[in-house]
């Protein structure tokens, strides 16, 4: 019958959880027999710490009983769960058994009263206790969930002040003083509330009564709370409903009758509120670890927190160079050590450093893919080979400037190599690049074969100069004496030879007389 | 504990269970 409030933020107030107090466990129960209005009512009251860890919400009957609109007695619903003090919880309708408001039972959303604003109770993951109205957004809120919560009417007490007044405008569309709303406040009746102290301790109450012949109205309940020191609480159901079971057993008066009405019989109601000794939260601890006596000793040597839902390596986090998993740092690739603050080293690479570098010719390796980075010179995946012809540079990516493509020098890129004509193909007009080493060879050799060659063709020059020479010489000098002959003048007497073949006296040979043709 | 079920006789209900009024 309220006002539906999607998204946003509502009045409330959150309780911060209170540091763990050692050795306390389990709840303390109080029972009362007080005077109000010159009425005497019974109760109780039950305080529990680490509410995080020693307070539910119970679906009726267990997991689902909301789902199938279940209704059980407070007892059917504790006992199983093991609660050393539970009561009845959220409103229900009578006629379905539909839990009514919002429900969150052991971190499962059971129910979402869709906005509607009354009055909600509530533990987040984080131990913060909620008491107040919320949105439908603020109960869905998945940063810091509710791992419990549940809906009742009318906010009695808001920061250690009554809350009756405003609860009505807030919860209800009703003004007139005598509509069914405000004659639910000030009727004495059976009342059940939930709520927290200054000590961040949970609170249930309950005051047994019977609708408009005992118990108290709202306004009474308000105020024995905050002289409780209660700080915040919900109005939960009550008359028929109001059902207080201590370990299990019955420990209240209920004001419904049984079917013989001379007994009174506990209601079937829908959700209970249930204080039992520390659990682990979650009950499981995260599936990383055993709940001992309430709380969560971790498993393996890597889970921390109350919930062993926390991986903790250590101060040096993995040297930030690896994640913290339950065997302890996975190192990045590239890192090793336990935790991960040592790089890879001589050659190896990868996780762990478990691969083998095939860098070559002093490439360098990297320590997290293996991958080579060639020295000038050199290219490929290993840098094995030698830069192509015509480039050089940093991985050959730089093509070589020289004159004719002449390729250059692999790693400074230098074109120390020049054309040389040799001789074997000066004639074919062929260039040729060569190293300067070659360079100055082959122009050596070239000079050399050059040289060689110039001197042989000298030499022969020389040579058939000097024939020639000869020849002419004596061509010349045949020729003057032939023309000297037939030319007259100056002429030689010649003695003819004897005749007849004998010789004449002088002309028989003088010794060491060199034959000599031509005599004067 | 054989006590059986309640008459559930014993109403405190905040807003009256005939008229639905539309949410606001």
């Amino acid at each position: 019958d309220c006002a539906r409030v999607r998204v946003g933020s509502r009045e409330h107030e959150s309780w911060p959880p209170s540091p763990a107090t050692p050795g306390a466990s389990g709840a303390a129960v109080r029972t009362f027999v007080s005077h109000f209005a010159g009425r005497a009512v019974a109760g109780h009251l039950t305080r529990a710490a680490e509410p995080l860890r020693t307070f539910a919400v119970l679906e009726p009957g267990g997991p689902g009983g909301c789902a199938s609109r279940r209704r059980a007695t407070v007892e059917e619903t504790a006992r199983p769960a093991g609660c050393s003090v539970a009561q009845n919880g959220g409103f229900f309708r009578m006629g379905t058994g539909e839990c009514l408001g919002n429900v969150v039972s052991d971190g499962r959303l059971v129910s979402s009263a869709g906005g509607l604003q009354n009055a909600q109770f509530g533990i987040r993951r984080d131990g913060t206790m909620v008491t107040g109205y919320l949105s439908e957004e603020e109960v869905l809120d998945t940063e810091n969930p509710f791992v419990q919560l549940l809906s009742g009417v009318v906010w009695l007490i808001r920061n250690g002040s009554v809350y009756i007044n405003e609860s009505q405008a807030a919860e209800c569309d009703e003004t007139q003083e005598t509509g069914p709303f405000s004659k639910f406040v000030n009727v004495i009746s059976a009342r059940t509330a939930v709520g927290h102290d200054r000590k961040g301790q949970v609170v249930l109450f309950h005051a047994d009564g019977q609708t408009e012949q005992r118990g108290i109205n709202l306004w009474e309940m308000a105020e024995f709370l905050l002289k409780q020191d209660v700080v915040n609480a919900i109005n939960l159901d009550g008359g028929g409903s109001a059902t207080f079971v201590l370990n299990g057993t019955l420990g209240s008066y209920p004001s419904d009758h049984c079917q013989d009405n001379m007994w009174r019989c506990p209601r079937s109601v829908s959700t209970v509120v249930c204080v039992h000794e520390p659990r682990c939260q979650p009950p499981d601890c995260s599936g990383h670890g055993t709940c001992v006596e309430g709380r969560c000793q971790c498993t393996g040597l890597f889970w921390r927190g109350a919930a062993c839902d926390k991986l903790d390596c250590g101060p040096s986090n993995c040297s930030q160079h690896g994640l913290c998993t339950e065997t302890g740092c996975r190192c990045e690739a590239g890192w090793t050590g336990s935790n991960c603050s040592e790089a890879c080293t001589n050659g190896s690479f990868g996780e762990d450093c478990a691969k083998k570098c095939q860098c070559q010719n002093g490439a360098a390796c990297d320590p997290a893919q293996g991958t080579c980075t060639c020295p000038l010179g050199f290219t490929g995946d290993t840098c094995a080979q030698e830069c192509p012809l015509g480039w050089h540079g940093p991985g050959c990516q730089r093509p070589c400037k020289c004159e004719h493509q002449c390729p250059c020098d692999p790693q400074t890129g230098n074109c120390n190599l020049t054309q040389v004509p040799t001789l074997n193909n000066i004639l074919s007009r062929v260039k040729q690049c060569l190293q300067p080493s070659e360079v100055t060879l082959q122009t050596g050799e070239v000079s050399l074969l050059t040289g060689t060659a110039w001197l042989a063709l000298t030499l022969a020059l020389v040579f058939l100069l000097l024939i020639s020479t000869v020849v002419n010489v004596s061509l010349l000098w045949g020729s003057r004496v032939e023309r000297s002959r037939r030319l007259g003048g100056a002429y030689v007497y010649h003695q003819l030879q004897e005749m007849n073949g004998e010789l004449l006296a002088t002309e028989k040979e003088q010794p060491g007389d060199a034959h000599n043709p031509f005599k004067d | 504990f054989g006590w059986g079920p309640s008459l559930d006789d014993d109403l405190l209900l905040p807003y009256p269970r005939l008229r639905a009024r539309p949410a606001r």
